[in-house]
């Protein structure tokens, strides 16, 4: 059904939803971050 | 996808005419269907097997021309200009749609240079009018115009019809996709199943702890 | 029938009013039900006070042992852990709307106030406490609800809760310790004198059916809205304000372990060195309870990040 075809092509034409340096660099910075806090966390207990 | 809802109706009318069309009908049915401003599907037309009959006959300009709104772009009609019928200004206006709607495709950041290069338009305002007034308001991409970097973010765009061989990417595309999904479902049960098997292990440390403190207390 | 609870009965209700059967027991009242009116308005308005503490009013109906809170209106007020019964400022106000309510057709009286504790969990401070016991004194039956907007945005789901005061001097029956939640250093003096003078109640909710429609109308754009925010972003000065409270207290909790060093553990009662564990223990959990939280923003945005942006198109 091309109409389907044509809804599809559009969602897949999406991907990736954010690929830019940018993201990257902020993406990285929030996953150090929470290790950051997950071994503060973990110092804390100790 | 709203797009999609509301050309729905007028691809079948149109689909519905061509059944009953011939020859000259068809070439004015093509005509119609390429001037009509809320329409920009014409697989479904092009399947139709009178208009695929125009092909070498007198009409076939039509049917290439047919075939130029389903799948080309500005700059293929004035790369054939001297074999495609003359557009009309709504036709013209519709391939320039259809133009944006393939760069959106393709890109998610689009400048205005290329834009302005692609769709044969001579400055930023009338560029602007037309990616606001003629694509975004019908509802054929979304996005963000950043007059600051003269640039135009796509968050959305409509499919267009696709291409021949364009239906083996895509199926690969939709195959990876489903693919990471699952190595990412299977990832999640493994770090549930992990999850669950520390903190037994933990429950169980502690409980030794209570009794062995227990048993020490007792012994006391 | 799930419309039938918007039905105002006022002859029931002004009976209630005279038997008055709250008199008879401080622990009358145990549950509460919020329509999902009232939630989304003291939500969306605790949420528009930012980090200011901000008040409003609730309309309902009692029903046996059950508050039910029918919808609440804003008060022009801000600032209610500040100062004494701050809605002083707004009797105006109130007035004026509960009579322009009667006018309109809407019977149910005023049964309660909320406020905001925006990132300090919901408990009555000592203010608080004395605003509900005057509240309980002349305008029974009278709720005091809290929200914590803040928290409510990095747990996901609404940081919210009821409570009524036990009467002056009156010595409640030992509680089990309600759901544990980390107390700021800037609170926890006042949030320890005074939690033995009220009790929390159960908090049900309910929607009409028109509700239900329009909630499912608008369940496309919650989840759209829900999967593309992210509490590690929008939660920034919240998740650090939390980690400076829990770097004061461990501050507090060393010069005190400090200070009992040089005193000689062993003359330290035993009880005093439980204590100190305790406040050991507390803001370890706290700090586990925050990096909990920012791992689960950082496996939301993981997983997004392997959904969406892993697939070349």
């Amino acid at each position: 059904e091309h109409s389907l075809l044509r809804q599809i092509s559009s969602l897949v034409r999406r991907l990736p939803a954010i690929d830019s340096p940018k993201f990257q660099d902020d993406f990285l910075m929030e996953y150090n971050d929470t290790l950051l806090m997950t071994y503060l966390a973990t110092i804390t207990k100790c | 996808m709203e797009v999609e809802q509301k050309q729905g109706d007028l691809v079948q009318q149109f689909v519905l005419l061509a059944t009953s069309a011939r020859g000259r009908a068809a070439v004015e049915l093509i005509t119609h269907a390429t001037s009509h401003p809320q329409l920009f599907a014409f697989s479904e037309l092009l399947a139709s097997p009178h208009i695929a009959e125009l092909k070498g006959t007198e009409h076939s300009a039509s049917l290439d021309l047919l075939r130029l709104f389903a799948h080309g772009t500005w700059t293929d009609y004035k790369n054939n200009a001297q074999m495609l019928p003359r557009l009309d200004p709504p036709q013209e206006l519709k391939l320039k749609q259809l133009t944006v709607m393939t760069l959106a495709e393709t890109a998610k950041v689009l400048p205005y240079d290329l834009l302005m290069q692609q769709l044969d338009i001579s400055n930023v305002r009338e560029l602007e009018d037309l990616l606001i007034n003629d694509c975004m308001y019908s509802g054929i991409v979304r996005g963000k115009l950043d007059q600051r970097r003269r640039c135009f973010e796509v968050q959305f765009a409509a499919g267009r019809d696709l291409r021949p061989g364009q239906l083996d990417n895509m199926i690969a595309t939709l195959a990876n996709w489903l693919n990471s999904s699952d190595n990412l479902l299977l990832t999640i049960q493994e770090k549930i199943k992990w999850a669950d098997s520390m903190s037994e292990q933990v429950r169980r440390h502690k409980k030794e702890v209570e009794d062995k403190a227990e048993e020490m207390r007792k012994s006391i | 029938d799930s419309d039938a609870i918007f039905e105002y009965d006022e002859a029931a209700q002004s009976s209630i009013q005279q038997q008055k059967p709250w008199t008879r027991d401080p622990h009358y009242f145990k549950n509460v039900k919020i329509s999902a009116l009232a939630l989304l308005k003291m939500v969306v308005h605790a949420r528009s006070g930012g980090t200011i503490e901000v008040m409003g009013l609730m309309q309902g109906k009692t029903d046996g042992d059950t508050i039910i809170i029918m919808d609440a209106f804003a008060l022009p007020v801000e600032g209610t852990e500040t100062r004494v019964n701050a809605q002083a400022d707004a009797y105006e106000y109130m007035v004026q709307y509960s009579q322009t309510n009667k006018q309109v057709g809407r019977l149910e009286n005023v049964v309660g106030w909320y406020h905001s504790h925006p990132g300090y969990g919901c408990w009555l401070s000592g203010i608080d406490v004395s605003t509900q016991m005057l509240n309980q004194t002349y305008q029974e039956p009278f709720l005091a609800v809290v929200i914590d907007p803040t928290r409510t945005v990095s747990a996901g789901k609404v940081e919210i809760g009821a409570f009524r005061t036990y009467p002056q001097g009156y010595k409640p029956p030992d509680e089990p310790p309600s759901e544990y939640q980390t107390i700021p250093l800037n609170k926890i003096e006042d949030f320890g004198v005074h939690y033995k003078q009220y009790y929390s109640l159960d908090i049900t909710y309910f929607k009409s059916s028109l509700d239900s429609h329009l909630l499912d109308l608008l369940w496309n754009k919650y989840w759209v809205n829900t999967l593309s925010s992210s509490p590690l972003l929008g939660n920034r000065d919240y998740v650090a304000g939390q980690v400076a409270d829990l770097a004061e207290k461990l501050e507090q909790a060393e010069s005190q372990l400090a200070h009992s060093g040089r005193m000689g553990g062993f003359f330290m009662p035993v009880q005093k060195k439980k204590e100190e564990e305790s406040q050991l223990a507390k803001i370890s959990r706290d700090s586990s309870k925050i990096t909990v939280e920012q791992l689960h923003g950082l496996m939301s945005q993981v997983i997004k990040d392997t959904l969406f942006n892993s697939v070349m198109s």
